[in-house]
């Protein structure tokens, strides 16, 4: 997370780390479900074997030293059939549910989160010299409307309808490399759900660059379908 | 508004000296009595649904104060707030008061400086009130006036007509009524998600009036634009003729301000073009180093000249893009008139919970949303709704920002909303804990993934909407009188009839309009008509973390 400051610990309990299989941080995932994680598919381009990989729940720091940590193994990874950067991650069991580790909300089939709706993103990612390396760090910026960040001077027509933009359009603060997969997060009628997955942006925290986030809303039935069909 | 020809707004009271009260059962009822009114001319009335009380009265937000009450709504009458004229404006009923040449108008009810034809008493139905513009002898020219010059005894008013289509600036405020594109595709409905999907939603930015199809311009585009109806097309600029220098839709000149700034510095007209670190402005017609879209093309009305400091946008102070490529932007230092403070402190406050004790009154923190999502106003706007709970006023009681605070002594904190419609809303917060919890909180092993707020059985969230549990007694120990019965208190607002969504089922708690104190019911003690329960908070579930989160700002 480029700006932004370092979160309050366990305050995002919905947060994973997704790791190597020996322990090296590299993108982040959103606990949507005891057994089931979301992340981006460009996040399991090193292999496709369950067994490449680790998740850690219940981690503020990237050591990873609290004693609230849970540490799965992946039973299945599912990536979305039509080639979006959104993917689903079986744990090898499920989390157990406590103050620390929490699922976020998934929200309802096909909403679109209005423009200018403040959205939190998080993440172990690169802090490009603004602080805070090695524990989770927050930002919260406005939701962009696509007709808005498709216009020649942002992003020119590179938003599929099924992902979304949000950021700041003077820039200085943005989610980054190593945040990948994480959430972002809208909060609405009391709880936050998770409206986006960081996918990718051009460089990060550039003005009239915002970062660009599958909509989990246009995935919601194939979410559905895949947590009850496994 | 839920009555035909009223605008309604939510928690709005006005203290009109003019008044009548009514027992009624419905909002329509009460709408009926405004309509039947005989002793004075009713322009709106206020209803209280749970107690189903309602006054009429013969003043509106524009000519009285408006004050905050909970569970009560105002609806005026349409025709009572139309500052624009239909055809030649007999029935014109707005507030406008000087002539076409600047004279101010002179009371109908005076006789001086010039003794009136048209009075009051002589003409009941024309609304001669105060010294607003009529037309009560049907001018073929509109609306006119007495005026207060002694040499000059009536002149027309002016009054913009309301068929007028044409755009002021880049057309942020256009209200009109065009639902074509230039190239002519039919525009999509804003509230509609089909055949474009988009987040431009009407209930969640109702400052922006997108109303039915018609071509608007919430994101300060160039021009007004909109969804079309055509798949292959998602969306296209509207062709709107500029309205003509001379048009009375043309907004005030503003004074411009050349040595100092006031407020935000909007009006800055002046020469600066150093920002407050010394770098030199870029010229907002360039677009290098900095790219942009601030240009005098789609700011037309802001007087983007040369590489002058300026505040376009509604930023805090002026400001420029700078020719160093390393800083895109900085503020310009421009000095303040007179002992004028800065606008609000932009300091980010010290981390604080989302939970406040007692009243609220000390509640610091940053939350800016209320109970039912929306979006606080700032407390030094006046717009969309006037106010006196200014910094000034209440200098204790830190009204910064839009961030929510009980300046009055409420029973929490509250703001103005953005949204035109509710006046003011209590926050999205929750009372502290009393007391470190001795227990652990219940453990949900299987945590819901449904989109829908499910049912809640033993156990309430939030204001508890969808508590479906069977408590019913109030926190008085009184029992609940069942929903469908009408004894000992006959309702209409509230039966399993009128909301049957609702679970109003039996006689337990219920909160069917989203009370921010939680669910309620009406008692069986005929001297409380009403009255809230007691309901325990849940444990976890998703998306509520225990440990709440900082939410600091990014810039």
């Amino acid at each position: 997370i480029v700006g932004g400051c370092v979160s309050k610990p366990h305050s995002w309990p919905w947060q994973i780390s997704l790791r190597t299989s020996n322990g090296i941080h590299f993108c982040g995932g959103t606990l949507i479900h005891p057994q089931w994680v979301l992340t981006a598919t460009h996040c399991l381009e090193r292999s496709s074997r369950p067994s490449a990989y680790k998740v850690l729940l219940g981690v503020h720091t990237e050591l990873a030293t609290e004693p609230s940590k849970q540490e799965m193994r992946l039973e299945k990874i599912v990536k979305e059939p039509n080639g979006a950067d959104i993917a689903l991650l079986k744990l090898e069991r499920p989390a157990l549910i406590n103050e620390k580790v929490q699922p976020a909300c998934l929200p309802e089939k096909d909403y679109i989160v209005p423009s200018g709706t403040e959205c939190y993103v998080t993440g172990w990612g690169e802090t490009q010299g603004t602080g805070g390396d090695g524990t989770l760090k927050e930002t919260g910026f406005p939701v962009i409307e696509n007709r808005v960040c498709n216009r020649p001077a942002y992003l020119n027509g590179r938003v599929k309808d099924h992902e979304m933009c949000a950021g700041n359009i003077e820039g200085g603060t943005d989610s980054c490399q190593g945040d990948s997969g994480g959430p972002l997060v809208c909060y609405a009628q009391n709880r936050f759900v998770v409206q986006g997955v960081t996918s990718w942006g051009l460089g990060c925290a550039n003005a009239m660059k915002p970062g660009v986030y599958a909509r989990v809303s246009k995935f919601v039935d194939w979410i559905d379908r895949t947590i009850k069909t496994n | 508004s839920d009555v035909e020809g009223y605008s309604k707004t939510e928690g709005a009271w006005i203290l009109s000296l003019n008044k009548r009260t009514y027992s009624v059962n419905t909002v329509a009822e009460c709408a009926t009595k405004c309509n039947t009114e005989t002793s004075f001319t009713c322009k709106s009335f206020i209803y209280n649904e749970k107690d189903q009380e309602c006054w009429t009265a013969a003043a509106n937000s524009k000519t009285d104060s408006v004050f905050r009450r909970s569970s009560t709504a105002l609806y005026e009458k349409n025709a009572y707030l139309l500052e624009c004229v239909n055809g030649i404006g007999t029935d014109y009923r707005g507030t406008k008061s000087k002539t076409n040449s600047g004279k101010i108008c002179q009371r109908w009810d005076s006789s001086y400086p010039h003794r009136p034809n048209f009075t009051p008493q002589s003409n009941p139905r024309a609304d001669l009130d105060s010294n607003f513009c009529r037309n009560p002898d049907g001018d073929s020219n509109g609306p006119w006036c007495y005026t207060t010059d002694a040499n000059t005894r009536w002149e027309h008013c002016n009054v913009p007509s309301c068929s007028e289509e044409c755009i002021v600036c880049n057309g942020v405020n256009y209200r009109g009524k065009i639902s074509t594109t230039e190239n002519g595709f039919t525009c999509q409905r804003w509230d509609s998600q089909k055949p474009h999907n988009h987040g431009y939603n009407p209930s969640t930015l109702p400052q922006k009036y997108l109303e039915e199809n018609y071509c608007r311009n919430p994101d300060g585009d160039p021009r007004p634009w909109c969804f079309t109806t055509s798949p292959s097309k998602r969306w296209e600029f509207c062709s709107i003729p500029r309205c003509s220098k001379s048009s009375p839709t043309e907004p005030p000149t503003i004074i411009p301000e050349v040595d100092c700034v006031t407020n935000q510095g909007l009006a800055y007209r002046g020469t600066i073009a150093v920002t407050e670190t010394g770098k030199t402005c870029q010229s907002w017609s360039a677009q290098t180093p900095q790219t942009h879209n601030r240009t005098p093309q789609n700011y037309p009305c802001k007087d983007l000249d040369n590489n002058y400091c300026r505040n376009p946008d509604n930023e805090r102070r002026p400001w420029c893009y700078t020719t160093d490529p390393a800083t895109r932007w900085e503020y310009c230092n421009v000095t303040r008139c007179g002992n004028e403070a800065a606008p609000d402190d932009p300091v980010i406050p010290p981390d604080t919970e989302n939970c406040y004790e007692g009243n609220g009154s000390n509640y610091r923190g940053i939350t800016s949303e209320t109970i039912s999502g929306k979006k606080c106003q700032r407390w030094s706007s006046m717009t969309p709704h006037k106010h006196d709970k200014t910094q000034e006023a209440f200098p204790n009681a830190d009204l910064r920002r839009n961030w929510c605070r009980n300046p009055d002594g409420d029973q929490a904190p509250w703001c103005y909303t953005t949204d035109p419609a509710v006046r003011w809303e209590y926050c999205n917060l929750e009372k502290c804990p009393t007391k470190p919890s001795g227990t652990t909180r219940p453990i949900q092993q299987e945590p819901s993934t449904n989109t829908q707020t499910p049912a809640e059985r033993d156990c309430k969230t939030g204001n508890g909407e969808t508590y479906r549990g069977p408590t019913s007694v109030t926190v008085l120990g009184v029992t609940c009188q069942a929903w469908s019965a009408q004894t000992p208190h006959q309702h209409s607002s509230f039966t399993p009839e009128t909301h049957p969504t609702k679970g109003l089922e039996g006689n337990s708690c219920r909160n069917p309009d989203g009370d921010v104190n939680g669910p309620w019911c009406y008692t069986t003690d005929r001297n409380k008509k009403w009255d809230y329960c007691q309901i325990s908070d849940s444990g976890l579930e998703c998306g509520t973390p225990v440990v709440k989160p900082k939410r600091c700002f990014g810039r």
